[in-house]
């Protein structure tokens, strides 16, 4: 018969290490650790135990249904992607459209960052590995100009999907957020709904600016999930935690690697599983 | 902010006579919360709150007329101890050299290695950047643009797949050219990646820059431990550049690069446009770890 420990103090320190390092954030390690103090006082068990008991009510909280983006029956299903600099936008937009020509949909890239360097020649490049069209604009061009011209096309051409690419930009950008928002208020002229979907790309090795972002970014372009890259390396992300408590913004899909087939579905349980590994 | 937490905490103690150890702990509490809020690594943070207490629990604070701010003081102290000496000039050895920088995915190098270059140029060297980042799409555009922009000389080649010989090849021409620093810009990789980190080591070995810097992203979180130790241990750095300083970002994850390597902040990176270097300024980091 396995020997459990007493929860006391030093017990629930190392759980608060363990929840921290998660990058969860001192204030929910610290919510969960008092509460686990209040139902487990004096008790013995084991840490997986009490783990155990973590785990769960974190898996409901980040539940996520089988099918992140659900395509229109009607025109484009249009995805707008944001995020800071350099968590991953373009290799995500890489490999969202491979994914959907992998299930024989149909494709246009708008190459919305008009601003950085080499920009639009690294989507193009993507473009051209999936094989799907790609609307860029001139260097320096309106980046709102592009997205229209990128859901025209995608009307045009019958397209099923039409994922839209901007520069990576902090929320405390006032004038760049206005862009954004921009951007968003054009495509909704063109379709009544869109952009149906606006994903948030997240760097897993961010800390709790994470939570800035999402705030920011949900301001300016309303978000409607978050695509947490380089899960591959060793960061856990778990500050997607608050953000889900917070903005109720959950996690689509996750990236896994630099190629373009490196992109998997969110699914809860594997991703508590790993924060705790 | 801290400052205001901890007068808040200690104000309620006024005219009741001294400081007890307990309430001295509340206050280290704060402290800890702070640091973590911050983005500090936890290890770092149990470290730092050992020296700190220490000092806290001490005369100067449980009999001082001024409490809060004592504690303040010995917070301050320490982070300022921990952050290492400001720079105010970048030492190169006389005659030619050689800057690689590396880092994790997306931290700014190829943008940092712009920067760099435009620093050396004002400061009237002849610098020339190698595109040795051989796998991400158009990196090696990239680098050509920013050169471009700069009026730097860029080396890359075009269908090579060794990095060690793009390197060795620069700087071949680097030397016929009279350049005085020749910069290399790497691929991205992950610390835990272990042949990445193989290629890196055998660039490092073959090619000897004379300075290594770790370009680490201002917004990481937990993480900074575990890929600046694994970073530091593969190639011994010389110095470390943090980028996006420009936003709102506490940026604790300096502290934490500072406690597992001790290898000294050069830069900050404090925007995209290449002229955002600014030299590290201790204070301001401090002040803003703190909040
Ligand atoms: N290991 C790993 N690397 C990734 C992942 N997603 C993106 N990257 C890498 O992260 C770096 C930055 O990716 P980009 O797609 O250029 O990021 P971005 O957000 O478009 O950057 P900006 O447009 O400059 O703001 C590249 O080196 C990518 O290969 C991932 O899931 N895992
Ligand atoms: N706001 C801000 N953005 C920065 C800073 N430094 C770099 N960036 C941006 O961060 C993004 C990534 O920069 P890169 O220079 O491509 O990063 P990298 O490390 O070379 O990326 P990989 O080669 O893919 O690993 C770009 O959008 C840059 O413009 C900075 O100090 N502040
Ligand atoms: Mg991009
Ligand atoms: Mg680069």
């Amino acid at each position: 018969k396995k020997e459990g420990r007493l929860i006391d103090d030093e017990f629930l320190s190392e759980l608060f290490a363990i929840l921290v390092k998660t990058d969860m954030g001192a204030g929910p390690a610290n919510t969960i650790r008092n509460r686990l103090r209040k139902d487990f006082r004096g008790r013995v068990v084991e840490m997986e135990e009490l783990l155990g008991v973590v785990r769960e009510e974190l898996k409901i909280l980040l539940e996520q249904p089988e099918t992140p983006i659900e395509l229109v029956s009607e025109g484009p299903t249009v995805i707008l992607v944001v995020g800071v600099n350099g968590s991953g936008k373009t290799t995500s937009i890489a490999k969202l459209s491979q994914m959907f020509i992998d299930r024989g949909k149909k494709v246009v890239l708008g190459a919305g960052d008009t601003f950085r360097a080499a920009a639009v020649e690294q989507l193009t490049i993507w473009a051209d590995r999936a094989g799907c069209d790609i609307v860029k604009g001139k260097e320096g061009a309106d980046p709102a100009s592009v997205a229209y011209g990128a859901v025209a096309k995608a009307i045009e051409t019958e397209a099923d999907v039409c994922i839209i690419d901007t520069a990576g930009r902090l929320q405390t950008q006032t004038n760049l957020m206005e862009e954004l928002n921009k951007i968003h208020r054009v495509i909704g002229k063109q379709i009544e709904v869109a952009p149906h979907e606006v994903l948030l790309v997240l760097d897993a090795t961010a800390g709790q600016n994470a939570i800035s972002q999402a705030k920011g970014f949900s301001d300016a372009a309303e978000c409607t999930g978050i695509v947490l890259t380089k899960l591959d390396g060793s960061a856990k992300g778990g500050v997607v935690v608050p953000i889900r408590q917070q903005f109720n913004l959950p996690v689509k899909y996750i990236g896994v690697g630099e190629g373009n087939r490196d992109l998997l579905v969110f699914q809860s349980n594997e991703f508590v599983d790993a924060l705790f590994e | 902010s801290l400052q205001d937490g901890l007068a808040s905490a200690f104000k309620s103690l006024r005219g009741k006579g001294k400081l007890t150890e307990s309430n001295i702990r509340e206050g280290l509490g704060l402290v800890e919360q702070t640091l973590l809020d911050a983005d500090v690594s936890f290890s770092v943070v149990q470290e730092f709150m050992k020296k700190v207490t220490e000092k806290a629990l001490g005369q100067r604070v449980l009999l001082a007329l001024n409490p809060s701010e004592q504690l303040m003081g010995v917070v301050h102290e320490e982070m300022l101890e921990l952050l290492g000496k400001g720079e105010d000039s970048f030492d190169l050895k006389k005659g030619f050299n050689v800057l690689m920088l590396c880092g994790l995915q997306g931290s700014g190098k190829t943008t940092t290695c712009g920067k760099l270059g435009k620093y050396l140029q004002d400061k009237k060297l002849k610098p020339m950047l190698v595109a040795a980042d051989l796998q991400r799409p158009a990196a090696i555009e990239q680098l050509h643009v920013i050169g471009k922009q700069l009026g730097i000389p860029v080396y890359s080649e075009g269908d090579h797949k060794d990095p060690v010989k793009v390197c060795q090849n620069a700087i071949a021409k680097a030397k016929q050219e009279e350049i005085d620093v020749v910069i290399l810009d790497t691929a991205g990789r992950l610390a835990i990646d272990e042949e990445l980190m193989q290629q890196l080591k055998e660039v490092d070995r073959k090619v000897m820059p004379d300075q290594v810097m770790l370009v680490v992203d201002g917004m990481t979180g937990q993480d900074a431990v575990n890929s600046a130790g694994a970073f530091n241990k593969a190639l011994e750095l010389n110095g470390v550049i943090m980028t996006k300083l420009d936003g709102d970002s506490r940026g604790g994850a300096l502290l934490s690069v500072r406690h597992v390597t001790g290898v000294p902040i050069k830069f900050l990176g404090t925007g995209e446009h290449l002229n955002s270097l600014e030299y590290f300024r201790p204070e301001g980091m401090a002040g803003r770890i703190l909040g």
